[in-house]
């Protein structure tokens, strides 16, 4: 099984 | 004061088509830079990019950077009204709650204006460092499509692996898998016919079909699409538009549990 990551663990807010 | 005129209208209803039903709201920023927009999906899995650069508009005026918050539903009910053929203009006043898109039909005898209601947005807006990426596969955006269509029907994930051989895109289901295999191809009639795979290592990503199918609503924009794979990113699915801008498309991938 997978899991579906996020985009926001990839990117940072600015 | 906000003044945007389009010659080539119906780039901005392809736009809106391509990304309406990732993102329900979004805020369109308009600077001297141009006209863009990053927005992510409710579930903050996918993040659409949008860039219209001010030079591939006949008229730009952009007193002072704006953001204005839109319903997509809403813009792109607004932009069906258009004819393909009509020159879009979008303009704004300074502090108003309205965005206006005029339509002009090309022998100027027609011109329709829709005034919308903006709202405000409360969004995030998220850091896109530049990257080096392992693979880039650039082809045409309608085998893409088609691809991310068939696979769907089998199953609900699919896996791009860039290697020497091409780039495969695997899926699997409760009926059965299915593979299919792009190898390069360059020796074709036109040059977005063709299919370059950038490589500079292996690369296997796995994402959701759901999305990738999401995205291929801009093939319209684009006869090819670029797409850019690193193992610890998010892949980038790139439509050109025309030759003032681009929508870009981060999916974030699944990984093993």
């Amino acid at each position: 099984t997978h899991v579906q990551l996020s985009i926001t663990e990839f990117y940072r807010s600015t | 004061m906000l003044e945007l005129r389009l010659v080539q209208g119906s780039l901005l209803k392809k736009v809106l088509e391509a990304i309406k039903e990732l993102v329900t709201d979004a805020n369109f920023d308009c600077s001297a830079t141009g006209f863009s927009l990053q927005a992510m999906d409710s579930s903050h899995v996918a993040l659409v990019a949008l860039l219209l650069r001010s030079e591939g508009f006949e008229h730009y005026r952009c007193d002072r950077n704006l953001s204005m918050g839109m319903n997509l539903n809403n813009v792109s009910k607004m932009l069906r009204c258009a004819g393909n053929d009509d020159i879009i203009t979008l303009k704004a006043d300074d502090g108003s709650d309205t965005v206006t898109f005029m339509f002009e039909s090309p022998n100027q005898d027609k011109i329709a204006d829709f005034e919308m209601k903006l709202m405000d947005i409360d969004s995030e807006h998220l850091g896109i460092p530049e990257a080096e990426y392992h693979a880039i596969v650039k082809m045409p955006s309608a085998e893409f499509a088609r691809i991310c269509k068939d696979l769907s029907s089998i199953g609900d994930t699919v896996v791009i692996s860039v290697t020497k051989e091409g780039v495969k895109f695997s899926t699997r289901g409760d009926i059965g898998n299915a593979n299919i295999v792009c190898r390069q191809n360059t020796t074709v009639d036109k040059p977005e016919e063709a299919t370059i795979i950038e490589m500079q290592e292996p690369v296997s990503l796995t994402f959701a079909l759901r999305y990738m199918n999401s995205f291929t609503k801009a093939t319209p924009l684009s006869n090819t699409v670029t797409i850019s794979l690193s193992s610890e990113l998010p892949v980038v699915v790139e439509y050109k538009v025309a030759d003032m801008g681009y929508i870009r498309f981060y999916l974030a991938p699944k990984i093993e549990d």
